[in-house]
């Protein structure tokens, strides 16, 4: 019946299904799904790809128990402050960070498991006002937050058992950062977007803010997903939800920018809008290499290949309600959709 | 290299502009 509610929807004549429903998720004892997220987790020897599950109140830790059967292994209470999103840390083992905070992010918080008393347990990492927030490679997270005038911006990184090591402060640039990406290609370069519509480079090693570039302003509030440097050029995955639809590129959610960072000139590359005939905008999404995937707010969920710059799914809203919203699972663990009632389906995408 | 609309590329950008930058 699931799998029936949720077929998704073929554009342009593809006669392929790329998108095919796996599994479900059902916490009976949440309500509304703030995030969902992948992570490995090992337990007795047995390193596995687990899904963790947030609610506002609660973090769940789920892993497969069969072919398209998942059994909840724990679930971590939370305080009185909301869960706001869960933030995947790459290449990690056993550690789950999670921001909570009302509206905006007010602490950061890791969940872990300890095998020296075989106990969950979690730690504080960070209060402040905080802006921003990325998982980065070798355990480690950056972050921009505001106090009265000042931002920072600081780089934190982990131990293997999940202990705080000391951080280290990036130059900030005036504007508030709303969000990071690593840039692949081009090891200790991170970027981000601000306020006023500018990409910011900075070199992670040394801290220094080494450009700002300004994206345009007829994409205003753009946030930046995915970032990689190819033939001296650093291209920028940015998604636009507050873009204007035009006759030229319709109603775009996502585009990559090429930037030239010695002299900040920049040129659009290529434009994924929403597909003919959709009615509504791009709420929230996510970058995975060359896909991304947003919900609408038709509360459907749209897939697109941006190399292609073209919608190549659609999973339409359905009797059970709209999507809520939508992540890309590690190591091709396909795409992960969340419903406002808490239940969270799985898809391969091929 | 150089592009008549980017102006001129150069593979070593992020070394160029970490030296060029202040600490």
């Amino acid at each position: 019946n699931e799998a029936e509610q949720s077929t998704p929807v073929l554009f342009d004549g593809l006669t392929e299904e790329n998108l095919q429903f796996v599994s479900k998720l059902k916490d009976s004892s949440s309500s509304c799904a703030v995030d969902v997220s992948t992570v490995w987790w090992e337990a007795a020897g047995c390193r596995e790809l687990c899904v963790v599950t947030a609610c506002e109140n609660s973090v769940s830790l789920w892993k497969p128990l069969a072919p398209d059967h998942w059994g909840k292994v724990y679930t971590w209470q939370l305080g009185e402050i909301p869960v706001i999103q869960i933030i995947p840390l790459l290449d990690t083992c056993n550690l789950i960070c999670i921001a909570l905070g009302n509206l905006e992010i007010g602490e950061i918080r890791l969940l872990l498991h300890s095998s020296e008393n075989d106990s969950f347990k979690q730690s504080l990492v960070k209060t402040g006002n905080i802006k921003a927030v990325l998982g980065l490679k070798d355990r480690r997270l950056v972050s921009s937050s505001r106090s009265m005038q000042e931002q920072e911006v600081e780089v934190v990184s982990f131990s293997e058992t999940g202990r705080s090591k000391h951080g280290q402060t990036l130059m900030p640039p005036e504007e508030t950062v709303l969000a990071f990406a690593e840039v692949e290609g081009v090891k200790d370069a991170l970027v981000g977007t601000t306020a006023v519509n500018s990409i910011v480079v900075w070199n992670l090693r040394t801290g220094q803010l080494l450009k700002k570039m300004h994206v345009g302003y007829s994409y205003p509030a753009s946030i930046c997903h995915r970032a990689y440097s190819d033939s001296g050029l650093l291209f920028v995955v940015l998604s636009h939800p507050h873009a204007k639809e035009s006759e030229s590129c319709g109603n775009p959610a996502f585009r990559v920018i090429a930037f030239n960072p010695k002299t900040a000139r920049s040129t659009g590359v290529i434009f994924s809008s929403l597909p003919p005939g959709h009615a509504g905008r791009y709420v929230e999404g996510e970058v995975k290499d060359a896909l991304a995937a947003a919900v609408l707010s038709s509360g459907a969920i749209a897939v697109w290949d941006l190399l292609l710059g073209r919608c190549t799914a659609l999973l339409p809203p359905g009797p059970a309600g709209g999507w809520a919203l939508v992540r890309w699972g590690a190591a091709g663990a396909g795409l992960l959709a969340g419903r406002g009632d808490g239940s969270v389906c799985l898809y391969r995408y091929a | 290299c150089s592009d008549s609309d980017l102006g001129p590329i150069s593979l070593n950008w992020f070394e160029e502009l970490s030296s060029e930058a202040p600490p």
